[in-house]
């Protein structure tokens, strides 16, 4: 007799833990402090809050192959609002950034799973401490309850806030593997620091050894906006959600000009003309067949104008020279930004950069893969990412000798970055997407071939 | 101000459809066929039931760049009782596969996610017809609730069942391509029935093209069993969860043998004495240090047998043989079954085969590999993949030159198959897993060699 059964989002996500990147002890262990410290990232650079975090990861335990920490992570964001602490790190599906924004967070799990992973390895339960900076730090300690996807509480205590002080402490012990994970674990934070120059970040390992990657910018970039969804970027589900959140006595003419991202006054009525919509039919009078056309009209209309990439926050090309430059002290480095597109309505970026010799890591001849999407670095499952791909691909075409090493940089920003998988580890080959890595890449090896030849020319030219 | 809120299983999935294989509409059409055929196949094997599937895809309509198709799916398997019916196809994580068995089903998400990409693309409502083989058929027209994860009855009928038919009918619409997604869905069909020659299938294509695989073998393979959780399976989460579902009077000795897979009387009575722990302790009396005791010592104990892998179902060499030889005609093939391994308390089976020239596709030369995981064809995301991994760098140390295109084919059955995410397309590099599909290839390659040699010989012998 068949078993059917309900499970939770959380009872879920446990049982498939290695789909979020908690596939071992040393990757789970990367995984859990990648997710916690990108949370504190979007709680600083969301609200142009110039980044300070600390993390501190202590050995308190050992087993028979493996390793107990306690993880320390905080910063100066945010902080989390009183009513949503437990919510936000106690329960899956729970999150601030199902919006049409940039940010690194999308799926509402990571930080979540972070701390499960840590219970069910300890069985120890989480403390947070979090403030918006009003009169009041509030300190959580609890457990996930699984079964129900609910927090559960073992003590709340609230302080007063006297120094006004902002943001989010997290404490909790996990089992990992930091020898494993520690060249994953270091990189990160150095890829991380090479772009986001205005963070101070403080890593303190398990050796005593202290990592530390101080602010070299004061200046906060350009946050990312949020916007409504772009026409092309629905689906027919979407369009009746959107219809049936609206005032059924509201025109069409003026619900388009509301729900759509950059679709104004005028857009709205020759797009309309082309649907054979009546601008001021009432959305109470749409039948299905009216919502059917006008969805079908929404997808194949090329009239609108693409979505607006201001609203993005890229790395820029000064910074990620600089960066790259501090790091890897190359002979040679090239950026290139490529102009914004949108792949489904989301407007996206590709920033990229080539440098060679001096301190870039391989053999003569080996190109590197630096990926970044939306300035987290991707350091896991290369083989299947976009441009991973792409690069394999202009090796053949581009047959590059080069008598030192060097490596590409690519970086996507995005409103919505199609990973792989809730690991957030490789980027799906979206065809617009491919096209600007691939125009990318091809403007930066034909600049470096030209610059070989030109430095090939001088050295012969020397010679006679 | 930031905007928290909670997602339902079904919103997550729908927004993040693409990590589930619905990512463009060639790749969706071909994830919802295999996701419920998939279905099909479990509902037969599953039961010893020689699978009848018949699948008729039609085109129905047109948009700008895509198609709508009437998609139909009949098969003579359990069918679901009526109480269930609604809630395995109109509710996410909901799921008869929540069980230690291998299945090709694992999720509780797919064939529920592709009634919701058919819905989302086309607005109508899907019709699900179903008899257990009782005296009813039962008939349902449904939507899914998105917002609430929760199937919306449009109607629901039941028939006398006069002839005792058992078995499962769904046909609703949803965008795709077929021209794009025609070659994958042929050959998902083609390596199927490679390896299922005791299953009849059916396809009818929109073109009118109709690809039947009929049954070759009258005899069911032996259906997989559900085991009990090893002991190398559990965390701490679980091992609290078990003990807390079993009664406070219960001893751990007995609690042992009840709740784990292949621990007996004896085996529980050494290991807790190896745990320090007395085998009469009631489990109401473990307290948190304890259950900490016997949790650190369940994993580090080398004492327990290995789990069965007579439980599992694979291919068999034979069929895989037969299969090979009648799909493509090699000149010479070769198969080989690793023995059993577990990975993590999963028992799993490596099957490979090694065939050479006759149809096989590709140039001289050329390996092309062809992955099944718990008898599904794996046919993207191939780089990820560990058997690609592996394949890569073996191709390194054995050099095969071959005037003939190769092919290696990698099967793994297992009651947990590590996939990279919930699209089933690649397989994560467990190292349990990884070495035993390594020595698989070593194996194949060297007697592939040895052949190519005699073969040379040979023919250098009868030039004299
Ligand atoms: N350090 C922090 N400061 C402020 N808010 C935080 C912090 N950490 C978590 N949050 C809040 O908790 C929510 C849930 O975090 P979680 O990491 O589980 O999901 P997410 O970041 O939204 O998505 P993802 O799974 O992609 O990381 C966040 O959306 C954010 O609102
Ligand atoms: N054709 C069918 N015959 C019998 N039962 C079925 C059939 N299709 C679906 N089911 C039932 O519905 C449940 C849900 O199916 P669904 O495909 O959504 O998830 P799953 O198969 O359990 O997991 P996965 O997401 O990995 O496919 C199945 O577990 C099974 O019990
Ligand atoms: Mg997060
Ligand atoms: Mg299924």
């Amino acid at each position: 007799m068949e078993e059917y059964k309900e499970l939770s989002p959380s009872e879920f996500f446990y049982r498939n833990k290695e789909i979020a990147g908690f596939s071992n002890p040393a990757r789970s262990l990367y995984t859990a402090i990648r997710e916690l410290f990108e949370n504190s990232m979007d709680a600083c650079e969301l609200n142009e809050i110039l980044p300070e975090i600390v993390i501190s990861l202590r050995k308190v335990g050992e087993r028979q192959k493996t390793e107990i920490y306690r993880l320390y992570i905080q910063d100066n964001g945010s902080g989390i609002p009183k009513k949503h602490i437990l919510n936000a790190l106690g329960k899956m599906l729970f999150s601030s950034k199902y919006v049409i924004r940039q940010s690194r967070g999308t799926f509402g799990l990571g930080g979540t799973m972070s701390l499960l992973y840590g219970q069910i390895t300890t069985g120890k339960p989480v403390k947070v401490v979090s403030s918006t900076g009003n009169s009041q730090i509030h300190q959580y300690v609890f457990k996930i309850d699984v079964r129900s996807n609910q927090p559960k509480i073992y003590s709340e205590k609230s302080y007063r806030n006297y120094r006004k002080w902002r943001g989010t402490i997290i404490e909790f012990y996990l089992e990992g593997n930091y020898p494993k994970a520690m060249r994953y674990i270091i990189n990160y934070f150095k890829l991380t620091a090479a772009i986001t120059p205005h963070a101070d970040i403080l890593f303190l390992d398990p050796y005593g050894t202290m990592y530390y990657f101080p602010r070299t910018i004061n200046k906060t970039p350009q946050p990312p906006k949020k916007i409504k969804p772009h026409p092309h970027g629905i689906d027919l589900e979407l369009l009746k959600t959107l219809i049936e959140r609206s005032p059924s006595h509201m025109t069409v003419k003026e619900f388009l000009v509301k729900s759509f991202h950059r679709v104004g006054s005028s857009t709205a009525v020759k797009f309309l003309k082309y649907a054979k919509i009546r601008p001021d039919t009432k959305l109470g009078d749409l039948d299905d067949t009216l919502i059917d056309r006008l969805y079908t009209a929404l997808t194949s209309y090329d009239g609108f104008i693409a979505p607006n990439s201001d609203i993005l926050s890229p790395i820029g090309e000064d910074v990620l020279r600089e960066g790259i430059t501090k790091e890897f002290r190359p002979e040679y480095i090239d950026t290139v930004t490529r102009p914004p597109s949108s792949y489904r309505g989301h407007p996206f970026i590709v920033e990229a950069a080539l440098a060679y010799g001096g301190e870039i890591p391989g053999q003569a001849g080996d190109i590197t893969l630096f990926r970044y999407a939306n300035k987290i670095p991707l350091l896991y499952d290369e083989g299947s990412d976009v441009s991973y791909i792409v690069l394999e691909r202009l090796k053949q075409s581009y047959r590059i000798s080069s008598d030192k090493p060097l490596a590409i940089f690519i970086h996507i920003a995005s409103t919505k970055v199609p990973f792989k998988s809730v690991g957030k580890e490789a980027i799906a080959d979206a065809p617009e997407i491919e096209r600007e890595i691939e125009l990318a890449m091809r403007t930066l090896l034909r600049n470096f071939i030209k610059y070989r030849r030109r430095v090939v020319r001088k050295r012969e030219a020397v010679r006679r």
